[in-house]
């Protein structure tokens, strides 16, 4: 799902 | 979030704030490579594509957004304030930062999470970041006496990144499907490319002697 695919990280 | 990460990030928040004040402070850049400081704008500007298109939260596009901002006016201070640009060791930072900047971006093109431009570039930037620091180490090896705010930056700019390790480990021990491989083998290299200088830099502290990197 999308929340995987972005980088939540910095 | 958890507390690990959020300490990593707060660590990297200091060492940007300990990197301003000695330039601002002192109206002295010595002892830090502008080479280095040109790396991480370059993994901020690459890394941070998703700003505008990908809202995660108001804590995350804050802190892209000091990042960002910090690491271009140090690069613009270090280049353009006459007072400053007269301190930088100009004839000591002379490592070849470009070739970190092709290799990273090769191995990038090969491993990648996904192929597209903002993965490829996402990837080179974790990449580079691992590397950045070099020319700033050479520098203080090669510049042998260390000032304490100079020390300072390195110290917590390392151990930013080993506060992620943890954090890597905590969300790999309580999220499923959590595999950041990418991030952690880069993030494992670069702590320890630190190593010698966290050495160094205990060692000074426990003897209170001045900081020195040996040649």
């Amino acid at each position: 799902n999308s929340e995987d695919d972005l980088h939540d990280e910095l | 979030m958890n507390i690990f990460r959020f300490a990593g990030d707060m660590t990297h928040l200091i060492s940007i704030l300990v990197l301003l004040l000695k330039i601002y402070a002192t109206k002295s850049c010595s002892g830090i490579s502008l080479k280095t400081q040109e790396l991480y704008a370059l993994v901020f500007l690459t890394r941070y594509l998703d700003l505008f298109t990908d809202f995660i939260s108001l804590y995350n596009t804050l802190m892209k957004l000091v990042f960002i901002t910090s690491s271009l006016a140090i690069v613009w201070c270090m280049r353009g304030d006459p007072a400053v640009r007269r301190t930088y060791d100009k004839e000591i930072d002379t490592f070849r930062h470009y070739f970190l900047v092709l290799g990273c971006f090769v191995l990038a093109l090969l491993l990648h999470e996904k192929f597209t431009v903002q993965e490829v570039l996402w990837a080179f930037s974790i990449y580079l970041e691992a590397v950045a620091i070099i020319p700033q180490l050479v520098l203080l090896q090669r510049s042998g006496n260390v000032d304490n705010l100079t020390g300072q930056y390195v110290l917590f700019l390392g151990a930013y990144r080993a506060f992620y390790i943890l954090n890597w480990i905590y969300r790999y021990l309580t999220e499923a499907r959590f595999t950041r491989w990418i991030a952690c083998i880069s993030g494992l290299v670069q702590t320890a490319l630190y190593a010698d200088f966290f050495y160094y830099y205990f060692i000074s502290w426990k003897n209170n002697a001045k900081l020195k990197l040996p040649a």
